[in-house]
């Protein structure tokens, strides 16, 4: 189970990254 | 994600720069970081040796991935335009992202390897039906196999729960079923034998036979339990 959870936090992290990544982009095209 | 970030990279080389990453960069690090800790610990305390092999490797690669996110995010700091940073920005996230998956893997692959422990004791039992010839053995066999059967009826239902495939899932149910039918039969058969056996009826041969047909037919289902339960779906390819 924590392990699971532990991955999931990961995901949503890299998940997150990625959307800031993304977004900021976007504002400064 | 992976692919967005690529997206990102090339952009950049259109000219545009990268934000600042500290923030989001510092998450997946703590998550990481909480990871690599519930990681070893499920290695220290497991007695799977497969486990304790395969497991190291996954976490250090996540671990060395994560470490290039901070490198690209302290590049990116200098100079928002920088190439490695946004080459280490997609080898780290595509590493941790493996990683990750190779990890919930290994501990995948080790759960099942509990599961068909508890079939193959299960298996060990039916492989003495044969020589039960008295009642006192039959009681003492019916005790032995019950809490092993309860185990594994629990551990499958607990697997068919998780498992999207639907057909494995299927199979699993429906042999699953097919031992829970078995099962009192069998030992009805067993009591026949034994009854006959004490009593010295006719029949001895005939009931022999139907008990050992039923004890293979439980066997068969078990060993179908254990082959499926071993079935993946995990397509390496889809990662490049």
């Amino acid at each position: 189970g924590q392990i699971l959870s532990a991955a999931k936090s990961i995901a949503s992290a890299v998940q997150l990254l990625v959307k800031s990544a993304t977004d900021a982009q976007r504002e400064l095209v | 994600c992976v692919s967005r970030l690529v997206i990102l990279h090339e952009e950049a080389e259109d000219g545009n720069a990268m934000p600042d990453l500290t923030r989001p960069v510092g998450a997946v690090s703590r998550a990481v970081d909480n990871l690599i800790k519930v990681g070893y610990d499920t290695c220290h305390s497991s007695d799977d040796k497969i486990l304790q092999q395969d497991m190291p490797p996954a976490l250090q690669r996540v671990e060395v991935s994560s470490r290039l996110l901070e490198d690209a995010c302290h590049l990116l700091k200098g100079d928002p335009y920088s190439g490695p940073a946004r080459t280490k920005l997609i080898d780290g996230s595509r590493g941790i992202l493996q990683g990750t998956s190779a990890l919930l893997l290994c501990f995948d692959e080790s759960e099942v390897r509990k599961i068909i422990r508890g079939c193959r004791k299960v298996l060990d039992y039916l492989t003495v039906t044969e020589v039960i010839e008295t009642m006192e053995d039959l009681s003492q066999f019916v005790r032995d196999i019950t809490p092993w059967l309860t185990r594994m009826s629990k551990d499958i239902d607990g697997r068919v729960g998780e498992l999207t495939h639907v057909v494995h899932r299927e199979i699993l149910v429906r042999c699953m079923d097919a031992v829970k039918t078995l099962s009192p039969i069998l030992v009805c058969a067993m009591k026949i034998f034994v009854q006959i056996n004490e009593d010295s009826q006719k029949g001895l041969a005939e009931a022999a036979e139907n008990r050992n047909y039923l004890a293979q037919r439980m066997t068969d289902e078990v060993n179908e339990i254990i082959r499926v339960l071993q079935l993946t779906t995990y397509d390496e390819d889809e990662w490049d």
